[in-house]
């Protein structure tokens, strides 16, 4: 089992596009799948067609009752895809963490308990901000992929990504991985070019080669509840988020 | 004195842009103008070239440390412009906040004690959240400006800001009015024109006339350090930004 957090501070770039994305691509490839929706906006919940109000148990079950982590689990309509929504018991998770003991590794501790463990890989979707939730998820975590825009704010936040990742590594996490991934790439516009061969110099492994570009595709799928790869499975979107996910099974094999 | 509060939970709609542009377009109309930078982020900082690392007393201090707020003012090389900065700070004011009694009024006890008031208008650039410091602003604001775009994801994230806006008016701001603003919007894009008349549609007066478009020049004067007001100011954005400084200016008359 290999658990997968996609977290950056900076708003709007992707994160839960690319868990939606990257965790069908891999279930499509045959390997059993479990999303997790950490986000109060729901966004991820709400992208594979759940309405966040009508959802009964969700992520903030598990977070602040320790509600079992199977007994949340939802099945969706697609093959090896299943999720843990958000619903507004999320709202507060950020105050109400800090009270409980060892609040950082509730996620952890509820993915530990389970045996067997029926998915192969955990994909987690973060609010953009670095907190209880966001720790949370870098706790369990294997790896964190941080989505980033070509962009001048985008570029300076992986600078606090890059110190989060440091201080989980001494308190909690000493062997979790990073890798960033360039979104919404638009290879006519000189400033993402830029700031793209500015990334590549400054990260260079820690990079993904693969690059996801800008694709109207992906701002349409939510609407109809389904991932890229359900809704227009030969476009750009679908395409390049299938590289991604060959790249990251590549990645895994070599841990 | 007028306070306009920028926020919405959703990441990336150009909330930090808004809050550079429409303040910078109201400096060169002649208004006394102060930018509080409210997101640990601190993109609004680095924005009008200063370096977060590199700021003595910021917006933590004025929340946390209860220091007078003309003592956080920093001048900018802009006429008319001032800013109280971010720095790291601000990382912990989400957990630090809520220890205080009536946490979410400090903001705005700070802002009643200054007299005489130098600036004409106060305008507050919050993180992706909801939650304390994001209330701060709301109960000092006389308008909440919600940036949006028109995409599926931000548009839900209304919804959201709403019972936000109810549940301040019902506990600390009755008079609290708001305003949407279509961001970002790709006139040739199809989801885009769709999704704009949608927000017409639901919320008529409650969204400004103008629209800002698509404009890659106001991604590049944050390298520069410059409102875009300064770094182009012939060009779309700058326009619009300056015909949203004046649909303001109107509104504000009116109230
Ligand atoms: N490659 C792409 N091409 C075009 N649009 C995209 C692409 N990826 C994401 N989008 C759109 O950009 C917007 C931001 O993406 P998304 O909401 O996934 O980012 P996020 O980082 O999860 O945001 P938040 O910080 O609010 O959680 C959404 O409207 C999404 O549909
Ligand atoms: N009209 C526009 N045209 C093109 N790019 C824009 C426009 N407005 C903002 N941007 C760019 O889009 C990105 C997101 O904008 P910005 O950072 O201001 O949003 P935000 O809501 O403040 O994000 P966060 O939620 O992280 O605080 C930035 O890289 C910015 O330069
Ligand atoms: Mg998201
Ligand atoms: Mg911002």
């Amino acid at each position: 089992m290999y658990t997968v957090a996609i977290s950056n501070e900076k708003g709007g770039v992707a994160k839960t596009t690319t868990t939606l994305s990257l965790g069908a691509a891999l279930a499509e490839l045959g390997h059993k799948v479990l999303l997790i929706d950490l986000d109060p906006q729901a966004n991820l919940t709400l992208a594979l067609g759940f309405e966040p109000n009508n959802v009964a148990l969700s992520s903030g079950d598990l977070l602040l009752e320790s509600v079992p982590l199977l007994s949340v689990c939802q099945k969706t309509t697609f093959e090896n895809l299943e999720l843990i929504p958000a619903n507004s018991k999320m709202d507060r998770a950020e105050q109400l963490l800090p009270i409980h003991l060892n609040y950082a590794s509730r996620l952890n501790d509820a993915i530990q308990e389970v045996s067997p463990m029926p998915y192969e890989y955990i994909i987690i979707d973060c609010p953009p901000a670095i907190g209880a939730v966001t720790r949370n998820a870098l706790d369990a975590a294997n790896l964190l992929i941080i989505p980033t825009q070509a962009e001048y704010f985008s570029a300076y936040a992986l600078r606090d990504m890059m110190a989060l990742i440091r201080s989980v590594r001494s308190e909690s996490n000493p062997s979790i991985a990073y890798r960033v991934l360039i979104t919404m790439l638009d290879q006519r516009n000189r400033a993402h070019r830029t700031i793209r061969e500015q990334l590549q110099t400054t990260f260079g492994d820690g990079l993904f080669e693969t690059i996801i570009e800008i694709d109207t595709k992906l701002r349409e799928s939510p609407i109809v509840g389904m991932p890229i790869t359900e809704y227009k499975p030969n476009s750009r979107g679908s395409k390049q988020y299938r590289v991604l996910a060959q790249e990251l099974e590549e990645y895994v094999k070599q841990q």
